[in-house]
């Protein structure tokens, strides 16, 4: 059978074999851009896979883009699938980006929880943690966004492992999280980590285990508030802008704030649409329309970024 | 097939006396609660997935702390298995 990334439905909810083979189509179609890299293996061993953009080079500074680290949160994956190929399809059309990809590389992780995300197609839908077990429990699972090495284990994060915020037994217990912090310390240039979340239209920065403000809170509010605007420009989502903390709940063990500490600047989390009417359960028509606005804000983070080396 | 019935509801928060009485349900595991959106503040929303056998005590309980509430989801394995049919045309 002739593969084609042409026919792929990108307003549709897949299966993770499909992202997975859709992934080797999106490579074949645009070789000398995107690389598919396998980052480690999952807790029931499925591969880990980020798509590279790159034209050359090698660790250029870097972008770093993951989705779906809480599984249920479906639009997320979906959005994270979209912009891979609009990456693909808009370079050497789209001018900035275009120039962002003659000297940055961008990697976009678009399961970050491959074991929860299978788990949530075939078990629970409303699964949201890993799939690890818990030793002396027989709840399963850690919140991978309350397990990095950031204020770990301090507030609002649970030390219950049948709780949906579990922080795990350590930092970088679960090897999803601990395969991402190896590339990106390895890699050591990254100038930029967002991660994508659904739901409740929030775009944030660290940080989330403490209240204090970041060192460079107004810059990276001017730079959300900036984005936020593209974004509301296509459809008029209204989105919020602020740290964790402050725009939602103290929250501990998070990935951005990690990266941040670790001197990633640009440190941005997305919490995509849901119309306020379906949370978790986006209907599969609203895929495009909520990756088209997200893309807005993305591309607007990641010019600025390209135009403010550091 | 287990969430039929599920409901999810939505509050509109409007003090802390009600931020602090939905977290004392937060905590309470009895009724095996999921928050979609934690109680927090008076400008975020409250989630809550309620399993059907917990529905009839879980409003009992707001109306009885008078949180005005709205149900945003009516019953949630009808939503998934829309989803579901969904997904399966578009596989074939």
């Amino acid at each position: 059978m002739e593969r084609s990334s042409k026919s792929f439905n990108f307003g549709a909810y897949h299966p993770l074999e499909t992202i997975y083979s859709w992934m080797d189509d999106l490579v074949a179609a645009h070789p000398n851009l995107v690389t598919k890299e396998q980052i480690g293996t999952s807790y029931e061993g499925r591969p880990m896979y980020v798509l590279k953009f790159s034209t050359g080079g090698d660790k250029r500074p870097a972008i770093w883009v993951d989705s779906g680290i809480h599984s249920r949160e479906w639009v997320s994956q979906a959005t994270g699938v979209w912009t891979a190929n609009k990456i693909a399809s808009d370079y050497g059309t789209d001018a900035s980006l275009t120039s962002l990809l003659k000297t940055m590389d961008i990697y976009l992780l678009i399961l970050a929880n491959p074991d929860g995300y299978v788990h949530s197609h075939t078990s629970n839908r409303m699964w949201r943690k890993t799939r690890s077990q818990n030793s002396g429990s027989t709840c399963r699972g850690v919140d991978p966004n309350r397990n990095w090495d950031a204020g770990f284990g301090g507030p609002g994060a649970s030390t219950n492992p049948c709780s949906d915020s579990y922080h795990g037994p350590s930092p970088h217990s679960e090897i999803e999280v601990k395969n991402v912090v190896n590339l990106v310390k390895n890699h050591g240039n990254f100038k930029s980590f967002i991660s994508i979340h659904a739901y409740s239209q929030l775009l944030m920065y660290p940080y989330g285990y403490t209240c204090k403000d970041a060192f460079h809170a107004a810059e990276l509010d001017s730079v959300g508030r900036s984005a936020v605007q593209k974004l509301s420009s296509l459809h008029g989502t209204t989105y919020k802008v602020g740290s964790i903390c402050k725009i939602i709940y103290q929250a501990s063990g998070g990935s951005i704030d990690w990266s941040y500490n670790l001197g990633i600047k640009y440190s941005f989390a997305f919490e995509l649409r849901d119309t306020g009417r379906y949370g978790f359960i986006l209907p599969a028509n609203q895929i495009i329309p909520t990756a088209s606005e997200t893309w807005l804000a993305l591309k607007d983070i990641m010019e600025y970024v390209h135009d403010h080396s550091y | 097939k287990v969430f039929i019935g599920d409901q999810v509801i939505r509050v509109n928060v409007e003090s802390e006396e009600q931020i602090r009485l939905l977290r004392a349900l937060e905590q309470d595991t009895y009724w095996d609660l999921d928050f979609w959106l934690h109680p927090v503040n008076t400008e975020i929303p409250v989630d809550i997935r309620v399993p059907y056998s917990s529905l009839y005590a879980v409003k009992d309980y707001l109306r009885a702390h008078n949180i005005q509430f709205s149900v945003m989801i009516s019953n949630l394995q009808e939503l998934l298995d829309e989803e579901k049919a969904e997904m399966e045309e578009n596989n074939m």
